[in-house]
């Protein structure tokens, strides 16, 4: 199992679509001081469900829309699309490849899809519920956030022992 | 669940032990399973809510960590070094990894607290485990780019937006631009 | 009081805007004093606790930074990354020294947020204040060792004790233990 | 104005006793994870007169006294000394250089001293206070701590430009 692409556009610097396409293994992804790196690592979380704005780092859900630069003009949506597959069947679903996407307008609400449907976010956090992918799971560690789990007290940690059962 | 909770509980701690010690040569870590906290006054006599069988979240023994370097006596999680409480925390998630593997993992700099031999132990366990589970590391550090089989760069151009690229790495250099990747 | 403040703040803020722009190139950043808080309706009216004369703490202005890399629009602080937050810090730190030099600095790991460009230019400017001004700074990263004038090394021996002792980085190797201090 | 010396035992790991002769300029501090760098740094903190134990990380403010290690017992008492060259005269006192000192015994309270004489946290602090070496000063600045200049408030950020003036 494994994330095969990211695709976004309009996502805080992301303004013209971009994609990377992943392998298993280790992959690096470096640039200099605020080039994206962790905007898209933003962008993998945000697609996964994540609903505090403070957490990607905004007062509002809708700062994560390219709010505009030198000489461009801010964007009015901003859309990620992740492709996981599906091949040993981890997620329950049939689907060998699993599409989760994200899409919010200014002022408007988010909208979720899987594989294309609409769908609502309780039906996803249900599809990733026993994955590590959840808001509470440790598969996606923000920066400087790394030794959260030194800092949890003993009952959260009991949490994420009980997600591994 | 308590049974299920106990059977995982013993392998995450298994596994904790073991990379601690693949991480911190000589060091000693184990996790252990907390005094649930004693009822309250008024729970021992009363009735306690919640439906029959089921045990309230507060009287549910927490995980505590105890983690123990090198050559040091065993003390507060909080006295431990910036590298050395990072080290012990990625050593608990890929703990957690072993027996509930995530489809994959993004860690966001958790190698800048590391000096050069821990992040050499780090990215060498991570190769290590990433024949079967995918790692995406974002760092500024020449000893992960090195190790990492693919590298993915991002530009940021003058009008404030990024770009994603496909990068290799060279001794001495660092990142340099491969090709530029379809943007489409 | 006031005109006092007035004049260092106005200080502090020249020389934020020029620390700003030589470790952002192309980047503009400022002061500003925030509107100071409306009184509340019982402040307005009635009595004012405190002595004639002095200022209540929360009717002064604040200070609000503003900062603007290259290219990039104005926004909030928080949305900044991490690099961009530790060099607007720093520049505010150098601003605020320039202006009322402290006899010591000590930095610990300061650097480690920063690529190599900018590690590159915040040591540059470490050392054109450092004719007047001592700075002492812990890191791991090999460009600040190589740019320090002097070099000390901490050793964790076997029994969980420190020792300090001075050394020389050689490029490549990183740093070598020169002698043992007197360890009196 | 600057530090010439630090000079500490029974600090943390610094169990014997040790001492850094410092330069005017540049001077970087090295060393593995966990050998005791911040340490240092903690020391300089607590001898500038710092209060709270949660600052130096621990609980209890004699757990800076060296607790033992691997067939070393514990220590009972902690001492750290600073020496400033005070040529310029920057700080109120006629002495050319000054030394600060600070020394705690468990379950003992801390004893100040001012080129040997015993002296209250109080005057230590009349000594410091237009110097940036205070506790809300900028001028040591800790582990992981550097952009709290950021996240401070407005009138937090005002504090800092008043100790300027
Ligand atoms: N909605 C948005 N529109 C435009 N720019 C944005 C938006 N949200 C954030 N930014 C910009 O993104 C930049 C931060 O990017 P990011 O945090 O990804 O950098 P980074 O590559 O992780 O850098 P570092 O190595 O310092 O951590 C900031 O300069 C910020 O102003
Ligand atoms: N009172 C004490 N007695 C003995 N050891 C102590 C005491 N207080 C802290 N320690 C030990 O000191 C070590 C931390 O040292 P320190 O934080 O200085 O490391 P460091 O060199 O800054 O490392 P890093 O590069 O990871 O930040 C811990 O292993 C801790 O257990
Ligand atoms: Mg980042
Ligand atoms: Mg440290």
């Amino acid at each position: 199992m494994k994330l095969r692409r990211v695709a976004l556009s309009g996502f805080k610097t992301f303004a013209r679509r971009n994609e990377i396409v992943l392998e298993t293994g280790l992959t690096a992804i470096v640039g200099p001081n605020g080039s994206g790196k962790s905007n898209l690592v933003d962008a993998i979380r945000w697609a996964l469900g994540e609903t505090s704005a403070r957490e990607l780092r905004g007062a509002r859900m809708d700062e994560v829309i390219y709010a505009g630069g030198n000489g461009r003009g801010p964007m009015g949506m901003a859309q990620v699309e992740l492709t996981l597959d599906n091949e040993e069947g981890r997620l329950p679903t049939e689907d060998v490849e699993v599409a989760i996407g994200r899409r919010v307008t200014r002022g408007g609400d988010s909208e979720y899809r899987i594989n294309g449907a609409r769908t609502r976010l309780r039906d996803l956090e249900r599809l990733l519920a026993s994955t590590g992918l959840t808001q509470s799971g440790y598969a996606v560690v923000a920066q400087n956030d790394v030794d959260a789990i030194i800092q949890a007290n003993p009952a959260q940690r009991r949490t994420l022992v009980e997600e591994a059962a | 669940i308590e049974r299920r909770f106990d059977a995982v509980f013993g392998a995450v701690a298994y596994h904790f032990r073991l990379l601690f010690q693949e991480l911190f040569p000589g060091g000693h870590a184990t996790l252990r399973l907390t005094e649930p906290p004693p009822l309250s006054e008024d729970e021992d006599e009363g009735e306690v809510e919640g439906e029959p069988g089921t045990v309230r979240r507060e009287a549910l023994a927490g995980v505590e960590i105890l983690a123990q370097p090198a050559g040091k006596r065993l003390q507060a999680l909080s006295l431990l070094s910036g590298g050395e409480r990072a080290l012990t925390a990625l050593a608990m998630i890929l703990a957690l990894q072993q027996v509930n593997p995530s489809p994959f993992y993004v860690f966001d700099e958790v190698d800048a607290p590391l000096d050069d031999a821990n992040v050499g132990r780090f990215v060498k366990l991570l190769l290590r485990l990433s024949s079967t589970q995918q790692f995406i590391i974002v760092t500024h550090n020449h000893i992960t780019m090195a190790a990492a089989e693919v590298l993915y760069g991002v530009t940021m151009d003058g009008d404030g937006t990024s770009t994603l690229l496909s990068v290799r790495f060279e001794e001495g250099r660092g990142p340099i631009p491969q090709r530029r990747e379809a943007v489409t």
